[in-house]
């Protein structure tokens, strides 16, 4: 069945059997940490968890239709908003903590030990206790995640060729399907039609919090790169190039 | 080819 003819209720349960596996980080943490040794965890879970994002996005409807290009800059621009979003999922419901991983939790006051990333923490706290605040469910959570990967590159790209163009208008009513579904999650709440709507703008207007404070840890990250804090290779370095 | 693209490419299982 195409996206575009699935009711919000499949589209959402297409998403939710997309969702990655729990994925662990399965190191011998030796705390306290140093600048190092946190920079080098917190960078191997992000390598192994952006395997499982390219295959995530994949089962995402639709998402392969789009062209090759497409589909790339998408991934390249929104990684870590991707990461970010599942780390505050993670983490609704453990105040003050990053649950990195089930085996990789953090208090906000081990990010001293990195210089600058004690801010990216409390960004990232701040962001999670909103979600709390709203109690996000999860329905609600993919459809955030799907719009983060499909929107990510509105912006910044004016399709040239008809290929592009072609690709860019799948891309739009890709992301009808997205909020359709979301609204139909909103809707299941048992709210009034106005709160309703007020909830779909408050959940939307964190999206543009989650690409501030990835921008951010974008920043830090290159910074820590390329002061020699951290060896960044592989998959890792390949998107984190594509934003530096 | 980079790793982006050879898993984008990729069949799944």
């Amino acid at each position: 069945v195409h996206h575009s003819a699935m009711s919000p209720e499949e589209f959402i349960s297409r998403i939710m059997e997309a969702e990655p596996p729990e994925i662990y980080l399965m190191e011998d943490l030796k705390k306290p940490f140093t600048e190092a040794s946190m920079m080098m965890s917190l960078t191997n879970l992000a390598d192994k968890e952006l395997v499982l994002m390219i295959s995530w996005a994949k089962k995402i409807p639709g998402f392969v239709e789009l062209s090759l290009t497409d589909q790339i800059h998408l991934l390249k621009c929104c990684w870590l908003e991707i990461l970010m979003l599942g780390l505050m999922w993670r983490s609704v419901d453990h105040p003050g903590k990053l649950i990195f991983s089930p085996d990789f939790k953090l208090n906000r006051e081990e990010g001293q030990c990195v210089e600058g990333i004690m801010e990216i923490f409390d960004m990232l706290l701040a962001a999670t206790s909103r979600f709390r605040e709203l109690k996000l469910q999860r329905e609600e959570y993919v459809c955030l995640k799907a719009m983060i990967l499909l929107n990510s590159n509105l912006c910044t790209s004016a399709p040239q060729t008809a290929e592009e163009l072609e690709s860019r208008n799948k891309l739009l009513r890709l992301l009808d399907s997205v909020i359709d579904a979301l609204v139909w999650a909103i809707s299941k709440m048992g709210l009034s039609t106005q709160q309703q709507t007020l909830r779909l703008g408050h959940l939307t207007m964190l999206l543009s919090h989650i690409r501030h404070v990835s921008n951010k840890g974008m920043d830090h990250l290159s910074t820590m790169k390329r002061k020699n804090v951290v060896l960044v290779y592989d998959l890792l370095l390949e998107m984190l190039d594509a934003n530096t | 080819h980079t790793k982006l693209l050879q898993l984008l490419t990729t069949k799944p299982e």
